[in-house]
């Protein structure tokens, strides 16, 4: 399920991979 | 570490500026956290890029948000 991958992790020192903006 | 301002994020790229404060609002998270922290401040990144900046200059409305993302990520889980 998709809703698992909900909300993406951030990761410190890697580059964000989530929304840009809203 | 000096303070992000406004204008710093202005001056980055959208992808970037929410990179740049989910720098400064993991650490903080990370303190409350310890084992949610990345999902949290993934979550907090959904945020206008304007509330985040007030959030990290107002610990308690801080406090209180990643409390509230607690709650909506526990329930998500369940």
């Amino acid at each position: 399920s998709s809703s698992v991958n909900w909300p993406p992790e951030f990761r410190p020192g890697e580059p964000w991979k989530g929304y840009p903006n809203i | 570490q000096e303070p992000l301002t406004a204008s710093m994020l202005a001056a980055a790229p959208p992808q970037e500026q929410k990179q740049m404060l989910g720098e400064r609002l993991y650490p903080l998270i990370l303190a409350m956290h310890p084992s949610l922290a990345g999902k949290i401040t993934g979550m907090l990144l959904e945020i206008d890029n304007s509330e985040l900046l007030l959030l990290l200059e107002s610990p308690e409305s801080l406090h209180s948000k990643i409390e509230e993302a607690v709650a909506v990520l526990q329930a998500h889980q369940i």
